[in-house]
């Protein structure tokens, strides 16, 4: 009487589409720019490559609202045997491993695909090069949402000639560029502020065409991948781990030194002893009970160093602050990026910044600017812990006595992990380390502010005597 | 030099719990509780069985906080031939179809599943008996992450003698009894107060047993499975349906009469006119192109009638009201069941309710209980639109003149899709039809707390004469 089926996640997903951020037109016209843009970005600055990105937006239909969006940039580009994976298998990424970067789902740019199949019938268009690559491959896809697989409509080759390398994406999507407008001219501009190693070119539908300049050469030092931690394991990695090992018959002990970070001989021996294996036994015969006993070990162990902080990337102290002093002219403006912190075995650096005064109005609240991994964020600022912090914070204390105030704060969170509400990446979750760490942040970046106001009001009473 | 790879359904999930609701061992214990009991309810009350559940949590382990959830429901059952997939396979359900229930994902019960093999060993182990079965069914069941497909573990059969239904469901996990604790009551009690026609018995780790008896035999009306409407459809819908169809060599416009809700003759002919599509053409022949002018004909065509509201089934003003009573006990409560409206072809309801004053404490902001398809919502209250609606209400025009007040709102919304912000279920996105109405259905209620509030004014100060 009950009719049971499975879907696969193609189907899961463009039934949800709200789950991955494609919830009306409007959103779904933003989501789709800042899902290419922020592919093009892990393309470029994590591989040391200073970005060219080129986005351009057109309408190409009168009754229907449908835009055609194209990106180009000039990243490290795809091997051309796993570009229909990559654009229409759905859970398919390069991102799946312990390193920061803007991506993390596999999802993104295939929601904009399966959005895309909704209200219209082109396929999506890519061609790409990789460096050093002797050809440029071309190819017209759409995602077959039964099977979750790609459908390949058309491929090419071409000789490069140029040695370009890079992606060029074309995508067509019902949108409504009137009410997404503002929001996606915020993320660019936001993006470039703490991008400034970046050149973006931005034509819009009414044709008006933006230039947001390199401004340094100067590239963050990129993220590294790094080996789990041990207070990130569950059963179920640690089994995952042994399935994928290159090297057979490793024993267990071999396997904590060199399958993890921060495991010693010592260390090693001791987890052994705290879970009653043998240091010889080979991992792949360890027992259930035997890997549910090493799982609890490694978790309650209290002298694992912190994670490894090689695995991120974060804005930096100066260029924080350059990017409020230009985009608001303020009269204050200080920076600070903490040390390293960790949430669940994932390394998770906050910074935060304050403007205050000069061009800024006042304003009821302050306006905040939240990024997550170098991305800004821009819906759902209620949802997000960063707001929560914000709010509970005591201004009167940092000599804000009343709002409206002209302030402005800024906070960056960078991790291995972002714990995102939902996977179209809009607000994030309270998780306690972080939450402490955003709060221990923004109040020494308002001790600064407080130093600058009390010296502000003694030399105006100086200056009335 | 990218690490391209591949996540089944239950890796994604497993990877992201957080997207499922499972943050935190506290947080886990909870969406435990509530993904069981809510799919013991839609086994029971959609299908007309009065529910009779039973609850019980016991920790089992003094290191580990590993508890063992029971529960036991006298619902439909699962036939035995599902049930691994029912329970170990991630996006299985028999909630796909277009009608109301708790359940809408396919996800629920899989993610407590995975999150308790992330830190014990014991399999879950489901009992189950359909209506008239002549044996009960036993598996004990885990998760296969890498492939998403079951495991079993064990399987037995006994003879039903007793012509009992209904489900037996055991799973181990870690959590934290003492800061769930709250919440998991919280849940239970407002459950109950508008399913006053279930009983409930719950057995907590501290030995303590709750009984919540049945109140009333009466059922509300079960909702009941609709055809599509046309509002809804989007090209890959339209081809999954084509895909789907029982009957081959349909033609078009025996497709749109029999396959859509709303649809008749002389609307069928409308639409192939718009279209450019021969009325005689075979459904399985249509174009890419004809299907994309078939589905943006359907969107555009105004006179289609509302989609139907047979597929809801709302909780009505009476349990509202006599809920608000019972729980409060409020000197003043009023219910209000709006007219159904839709959002992108989904028909929904939006219930209000205000209980003021009496035994209820003044409050600095209103107490706000959200419902979601008679699911009690309790986490992030502050990214749902209903809070959004609420606080933006002026309560100064309704004789509420300054806060703190003894004041409560209850709100409820059902429809055949909830557009939740994550699937964990916590909160509500915000869809302008639906908050539009929960803003119309809070006035309507809030003119009669006004109406009551001035009445009592009066009262008073001719007394005082
Ligand atoms: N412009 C690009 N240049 C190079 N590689 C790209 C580009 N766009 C996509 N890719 C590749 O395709 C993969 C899939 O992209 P997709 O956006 O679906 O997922 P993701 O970026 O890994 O994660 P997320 O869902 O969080 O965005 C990426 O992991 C990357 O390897
Ligand atoms: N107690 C039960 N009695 C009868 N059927 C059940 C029970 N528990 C689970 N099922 C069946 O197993 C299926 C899968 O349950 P699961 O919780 O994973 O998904 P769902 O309830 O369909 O959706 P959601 O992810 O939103 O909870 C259900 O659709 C239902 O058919
Ligand atoms: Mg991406
Ligand atoms: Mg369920």
């Amino acid at each position: 009487k009950e009719k049971f089926s499975s879907l696969s996640p193609a189907e899961f997903f463009k039934r949800n589409a709200e789950l991955v951020g494609f919830s009306n037109p409007t959103k779904a016209l933003y989501q789709s720019v800042r899902e290419l843009v922020e592919n093009s970005l892990d393309a470029t600055d994590i591989h040391l490559i200073l970005p060219n990105i080129k986005l351009s937006i057109n309408r190409i239909e009168s009754e229907q609202e449908i835009y055609k969006i194209t990106i180009e940039d000039n990243g490290i580009g795809i091997p051309q045997s796993v570009i229909p994976n990559a654009f229409a298998r759905v859970l398919y990424s390069s991102k799946y491993v312990i390193r920061q970067s803007r991506g993390m789902y596999g999802l993104g740019v295939k929601a904009v695909v399966l959005y895309s199949q909704m209200y219209q019938e082109r396929p999506i268009e890519v061609i790409s090069s990789t460096i050093g690559s002797k050809r440029i491959y071309g190819f017209k896809l759409k995602i077959d949402i039964n099977k979750n697989e790609p459908i390949i409509y058309g491929r090419y080759s071409i000789e490069n000639s140029a040695n370009w390398h890079g992606t060029i994406v074309t995508v067509y999507i019902l949108g409504d560029w009137s009410k997404s407008k503002q929001r996606i001219y915020e993320y660019i501009k936001r993006t470039h502020v703490i991008t400034p190693y970046a050149d973006f070119t931005f034509l819009d539908p009414e044709g008006k065409i933006t230039h947001l300049p390199r401004i340094t050469n100067k590239m963050p030092k990129p993220p590294q991948e790094v080996k789990p931690h041990p207070y990130g394991v569950d059963i179920e990695l640690i089994k995952q781990i042994i399935a994928n090992m290159r090297k057979k018959g490793a024993d267990v002990k071999w396997f904590l030194m060199n399958e993890f970070q921060g495991i010693g001989e010592k260390t090693a021996q001791e987890l052994l002893n705290m879970s009653g294996i043998n240091e010889k036994k080979k991992v792949e015969r360890l027992t259930e009970e035997e890997l549910s006993k090493l799982t609890e070990a490694m978790k309650n162990y209290a002298k694992f160093r912190s994670p490894s902080a090689d695995a991120l990337s974060s804005i930096g102290e100066e260029l924080i602050e350059i990017g409020l002093r230009s985009s608001f002219n303020p009269e204050f403006a200080v920076a600070v990026t903490r040390n390293p912190e960790a949430y669940q075995g994932h390394p998770f650096i906050v910074e935060a910044g304050i403007a205050y005064g000069g061009n800024i109005l006042p304003v009821e609240e302050p306006i905040v600017l939240r990024y997550a991994n170098k991305i800004p964020l821009i819906y759902d600022e209620k949802a997000d812990v960063v707001w929560k912090v914000v709010s509970e914070l005591d201004w009167k204390r940092y000599g804000i006595d009343t709002f409206p105030a002209p302030l402005v704060v800024m906070t960056h969170i960078c991790s291995t992990k972002i714990p995102y509400k939902s996977a179209g990446k809009e607000s994030i979750a309270d998780v306690e380390e972080i939450e402490k760490e955003l709060k221990n942040g923004l109040m020494e970046a308002a001790r600064r502010l407080k130093l600058y106001l009390s010296e502000k009001k003694k030399e105006e009473s100086a200056r009335r005597k």
